[in-house]
């Protein structure tokens, strides 16, 4: 008999506003949150882990250049991404967190393989990069995660000296995260 | 940010939060997805948690852990313990957000106290429901 399982996601909290969205971006916002739960979910049907569900949902949204995460990623006051990620699994409780990497596609997966591969907790910056590069990680250029979008939203926040808690100039921009 | 939880066949939760941060930030700030127990929580036979929101006060309020807190020793059910952190403490400070949890028995709630968190489940039953307003 299966025993039950579940998955969840979450794309970002904050001032989204329906007005202001048009029906393709929402249809597209729709579209990538579905295709991300889903993907965790044959995970889980699978008899895969909850650990690697999660990781692979993830995965979907930081490819996703939707939502703050991964090729989505706002950019710093230098105009660079600088990303975290870090999981969690109750078995054990281990723990894999990153912080400042800034040439890693997918955050998730290295902080997973924090978890699983280092006898670390937490890592930053370069030496997250290095320890990424050991594991197999591919050096990702920052042009991989440039958008126009995040750029506009970049100079509007520098022009009015502020960060993005508190400008909007797309619907879901005062979106957090 | 995005998160992710989950509740797999052998009974174990997961809990995964990834972000690119704040536009314009400086200093090599990190917010709350990195921070296990702000961000990030799974304890199996409890609660799996992800959030999104200000960063700064979701690590000053350690709002994913204090609702494992409240599961643990308060016995709260899922969608309390959720709704006392983002629409209590967290909010009377300014602290806008929500999050993701699952419990051990594949319970999933979503709590906001933003007008609105993109978000998507798939229930115990096979159900996919995707959402992003508050009033959804």
């Amino acid at each position: 008999m299966t025993k039950p399982f579940a998955i969840a996601i979450h794309g970002g909290a904050g001032t989204i506003l329906s007005s202001q969205m048009t029906e393709t971006h929402h249809q597209q916002i729709v579209s990538a949150l579905e295709t991300a739960v889903c993907a965790g979910y044959q995970v889980l049907k699978q008899g895969g882990d909850a650990l690697e569900a999660v990781v692979v949902a993830v995965t979907h949204l930081e490819n996703s250049p939707h939502f703050n995460a991964g090729c989505g990623s706002v950019l710093t006051h230098k105009e660079m991404v600088e990303m975290d990620a870090s999981v969690m699994f109750g078995d054990q409780k281990q723990v894999g967190a990153i912080a400042g990497v800034r040439h890693i596609k997918n955050p998730i997966t290295l902080a997973r393989d924090v978890l699983k591969h280092s006898q670390h907790v937490f890592l930053v910056g370069d030496g997250a990069e290095e320890f990424a590069f050991e594991q197999g990680h591919t050096y990702t250029e920052q042009d991989y995660f440039f958008t126009d979008r995040r750029y506009e939203q970049l100079q509007s926040m520098k022009e009015k000296g502020l960060f993005a808690l508190s400008e909007s100039s797309y619907p879901d921009d005062k979106k957090f995260g | 940010t995005v998160g992710s939880v989950a509740l797999d066949q052998s009974g174990n939760l997961a809990a995964a939060t990834s972000t690119g941060g704040v536009t314009n930030k400086k200093y090599g700030r990190v917010g709350d997805s990195a921070v296990i127990g702000a961000g990030t929580f799974a304890e199996n036979n409890n609660v799996a948690i992800s959030t999104t929101g200000m960063g700064e006060a979701f690590i000053r309020h350690t709002v994913a852990s204090d609702v494992a807190a409240r599961m643990r020793y308060l016995n709260e059910e899922i969608n309390v313990a959720c709704d006392s952190v983002i629409h209590g403490e967290l909010k009377n400070i300014g602290g806008e957000g929500g999050l993701i949890a699952i419990n051990d028995k594949g319970e999933i709630h979503f709590s906001m106290n933003s007008l609105g968190m993109y978000r998507a489940s798939i229930d115990l039953d096979g159900n996919v429901s995707v959402k992003i307003y508050a009033d959804e």
